[in-house]
């Protein structure tokens, strides 16, 4: 959903 | 690691907080606290715990290790320490097991617990510094309150910040429902207070299940915080002492 994609976007794995 | 916890009670109240977002994780240990990072099953919210080493009386982490620990069993492990029982955890290097260790302050009686531990292979997220447009603080059983109350009416939740105030609302198959609070201080009751710092209006929706579950932290702490800007995850914070918290960022719900 547009809410986990925007989830990952702003919390990229580090 | 060798860490004491005057609370036991304190780790208690975390892990029933974040217990059904997230199931097994690792807590990070090294010489500045005990930390979690955890995403929930849906991957739409995230829950990240510091627990500093300052909240701890004495703290001792030679080497960084991974505690990675199956909260379920945590819970049940922590639900035999008293209330007043005062909690240390200790590990070995590259441990099988954590050991819990509850003292009652005013009797003699010393419990000791093992729970093994599980390799979890977990992703770790980069969490940005972030100026957020809207700052608020507010009783935290007043939002769980708002939370509770709208979710008998819908799915999810407005909340709009403006000069104004914060306005939380809904709508649903029976009606809908707005809550509207400004800022309000309250000198006898510092904990009453309703604090609102904006730098420019925010409007957003969020899932009122999540919120509803993050609010079983509302235990933790009077206050709690919720810091917004648009089109960002939310952040909502549970102050605990010594500059520890529990904090879960939610994603906003997008139009389709």
């Amino acid at each position: 959903t547009l809410q986990q994609i925007l989830l990952g976007l702003y919390f990229p794995s580090s | 690691l060798e860490a004491r916890l005057e609370q036991a009670n304190l780790l208690k109240k975390v892990v029933d907080a974040i217990k059904d977002l997230v199931q097994d994780c690792n807590f990070d240990c090294n010489d500045s606290g005990i930390a979690l990072q955890a995403m929930d099953n849906s991957h739409v919210a995230l829950v990240s715990m510091m627990l500093k080493s300052e909240s701890f009386s004495p703290f001792r982490c030679d080497r960084n290790i991974a505690l990675g620990i199956n909260l379920t069993s945590l819970q049940k492990v922590l639900r035999c320490a008293n209330s007043e029982d005062i909690l240390t955890l200790k590990a070995e290097d590259a441990p099988d097991v954590v050991n819990l260790v509850f003292e009652s302050a005013d009797s003699d009686r010393l419990s000791e617990y093992d729970i093994k531990l599980m390799d979890i292979d977990q992703e770790h997220l980069g969490i940005p510094e972030t100026e957020y447009a809207a700052n608020i603080s507010m009783p935290s059983a007043e939002f769980q309150k708002i939370c509770r109350d709208l979710m008998a009416l819908s799915e999810s939740v407005a909340i709009e910040c403006t000069k104004e105030g914060v306005k939380f609302s809904c709508n649903g198959d029976i009606g809908s429902g707005s809550v509207t609070l400004r800022s309000h201080t309250n000198v006898d009751k510092p904990e009453n207070n309703v604090e609102i710092d904006l730098t420019e209006p925010v409007a957003l929706t969020f899932s009122l299940k999540y919120l509803v579950n993050f609010c079983k932290a509302s235990g933790l702490s009077g206050q709690v915080k919720l810091c917004l800007s648009n089109e960002v995850p939310l952040l909502v914070e549970y102050g605990l002492a010594s500059n520890s918290y529990l904090r879960f960022y939610l994603a906003p719900k997008i139009g389709d």
